[in-house]
């Protein structure tokens, strides 16, 4: 597994006297092996892995830095510079349009983000944004009532029924709107999105993507953003084993930051985006 | 003079990357790359740059070929009711994965119950009695929240009393890491005593692949698997993950929404995809 693999990377340049070329490489192979099996998108680990090593050669390690600490610390600081800090969303009268791929937990993470609101006393609303899947509606309808936050839905085009809901909940703080999930490719559904898009005006169009989501991250993300502009992103499923390297290609992509993180199926199971702790979850 | 393992991976690298791209785990890319050095070593340079890419693809194929598997083949002779139960994390697919397969299964004029097994998600049952509804296809439900393993059982009875072939358990999406489901998967399992378990898994799971099916096997066995979401572009590794991870057949590929996008998975499909 990849934790050990990293360990030994810098077992080995503990144990050298100096830092030399052929030893860098050794140690930076291994921590391209660890992201990648991290689900980091390959062309980003070979970048960042070409500055890591250019760097751990060039720069002095600080005073009283071991040579393992000076390429951790490079290491880091490189996976930071493109992860950036967390966001969380602030506390104001808004829009939010949820959006991403298939099965990912948009749905659900509607009814966390309106909990979460909700509970710091914002009057909030549910939009049933999701005319294609069977039982979209009947499913974000159950988790409203579960939370206590009405919800409007049941029309016949997405466009049409965000429209409805959006007069519906005009004196409502904050409105959330699922969506159904898409992908880049299907020309008539990325139309359904730019149009939902430009009747809701949502001040943040949020991307949740599924923390075990491969190579595709980036390039999925990239599509949504073309598309709408993403100003958040949301991973899921953290829970489980998979280590989100994709949200790293998704943050890249979209130019913008995690603002929470899913971590189980219920409505509670929502925090805020911890950079250090992703990065060391990541590095295993 | 053979040519040297430094020269062969750099020969090595550029199909290296084109697995890792297409989501092949990174555990089967470096068996796959031990595997085809094994085979080139002491060639000489020129040989070995002609025969790396043929090599490649035969490792490759050889992983693939312990996923081949002709699903009717399997069902059509076997005693009825035919037991299916569909298991995965969540979201992968596997309610629009048994919808798509009891529209398969009637068009070849099976019939089938369906058990709404997933008794905890918001929705569930309702989305599968939207499915049931579609296709005119009968489906066991108790309420929200009941005993999964009960539905299961419910549906069997009703099943063999009426003489019907086939019977598809959906049960919840689940965690790997979740012990209490993993082992309520466990006992849905004993309850059922189905034929056949399936894995559903999704062609955009990346390295995870290889942990889900490894897991899922290990707590229920699987004897076959649903690839979703082939059509999102996803290259599909994780076919080749989940092949090496248990080594059992790749049934269907899902390549989109709706009741006709579930095709038979060829080798030669996938190999075509990651290399063409
Ligand atoms: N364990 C876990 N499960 C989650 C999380 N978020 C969502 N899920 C589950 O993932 C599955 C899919 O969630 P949905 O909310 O239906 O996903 P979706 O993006 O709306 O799906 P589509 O609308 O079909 O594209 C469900 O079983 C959810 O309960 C999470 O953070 N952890
Ligand atoms: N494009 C595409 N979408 C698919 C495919 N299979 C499933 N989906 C979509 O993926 C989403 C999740 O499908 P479900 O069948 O609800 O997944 P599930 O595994 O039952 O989800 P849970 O029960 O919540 O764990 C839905 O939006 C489906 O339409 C596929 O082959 N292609
Ligand atoms: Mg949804
Ligand atoms: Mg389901």
């Amino acid at each position: 597994n990849f934790g050990d693999a990293l360990k030994s990377a810098f077992r080995k340049i503990a144990n050298a006297p100096f830092i030399d070329k052929s030893l860098i490489k050794e140690v930076v192979r291994d921590i391209q092996r660890a992201l990648i099996a991290g689900d980091v998108n390959v062309k980003l680990v070979l970048e960042v892995s070409k500055r890591i090593e250019r760097r751990a050669l060039e720069e002095k390690p600080l005073p009283g830095m071991s040579n393992r600490e000076h390429v951790l610390r490079i290491l880091h600081e490189e996976l930071a510079s493109i992860l950036g800090k967390g966001r969380e969303l602030p506390l104001k009268k808004q829009r939010i349009m949820m959006v991403g791929l298939y099965g990912q937990g948009k749905t659900t993470t509607c009814g966390k983000l309106a909990k979460l609101f909700q509970k710091k006393g914002m009057k909030v609303a549910l939009i049933a944004g999701d005319v294609h899947r069977p039982a979209a509606y009947e499913q974000l309808k159950q988790i409203a009532e579960s939370i206590n936050v009405p919800v409007y839905g049941g029309g016949k085009t997405a466009e049409k029924t965000v429209k409805e809901g959006l007069e519906k909940f005009s004196k409502y703080d904050v409105i959330i709107i699922d969506t159904a999930g898409r992908h880049a490719l299907e020309d008539d559904l990325i139309k359904e999105m730019k149009n939902v898009a430009k009747i809701a005006n949502p001040d943040e169009k949020i991307l949740v993507i599924d923390a075990s989501v491969g190579q595709q991250a980036g390039k999925q993300a990239k599509a949504f953003n073309d598309a709408i502009g993403i100003t958040g992103v949301i991973l899921t499923k953290m829970d489980g084993t998979a280590k989100g390297g994709g949200a790293l290609s998704a943050v890249a992509e979209t130019g913008a930051p995690i603002v929470y993180i899913g971590v189980g199926e219920h409505m509670e199971d929502l925090e805020k985006f911890d950079a250090t702790r992703f990065l060391s979850r990541l590095l295993g | 003079l053979g040519i040297g393992e430094k020269k062969l991976d750099e020969l090595l690298w550029q199909l290296e990357m084109a697995l890792l791209e297409s989501d092949v785990a990174l555990e089967v890319v470096e068996e796959i790359k031990r595997e085809v050095k094994k085979n080139l070593l002491g060639m000489s340079r020129k040989e070995a740059k002609e025969a790396v890419e043929r090599a490649l693809k035969e490792a490759i194929s050889n992983i693939l070929k312990q996923s081949e598997g002709d699903f009717f083949s399997q069902v059509e002779k076997a005693e009825k009711p035919y037991v299916i139960m569909f298991v995965g994390v969540n979201g992968s697919g596997k309610t629009t994965a048994i919808a798509k397969l009891a529209h398969m299964l009637k068009k070849k004029g099976y019939s089938c119950v369906i058990a709404a097994g997933d008794t905890f998600r918001a929705g569930a049952i309702e989305q599968l009695e939207r499915h049931a509804k579609n296709l005119d296809i009968k489906l066991i439900k108790h309420d929200f929240g009941a005993d999964p393993a009960a539905v299961a059982y419910d549906a069997i009875e009703h099943a063999k009393a009426r003489h019907k072939d086939f019977v598809l358990i959906d049960t919840a999406g689940r965690m790997q890491t979740n012990i209490n489901l993993m082992e309520e998967m466990r006992k849905i399992k004993r309850v059922a005593n189905p034929d056949m378990i399936i894995f559903v898994g999704d062609a955009l799971t990346g390295n995870d692949a290889i942990e889900q099916a490894r897991r899922f096997n290990e707590v229920v066995g699987i004897d076959g698997v649903i690839l979703t979401k082939v059509d999102t572009d996803a290259k599909g590794g994780a076919a080749l993950s989940i092949a090496y991870a248990i080594k059992k057949p790749l049934y269907f590929i899902g390549v989109g929404q709706d009741y006709d996008d579930q095709i038979p998975f060829r080798a030669d499909w996938m190999m075509e995809r990651i290399f063409g």
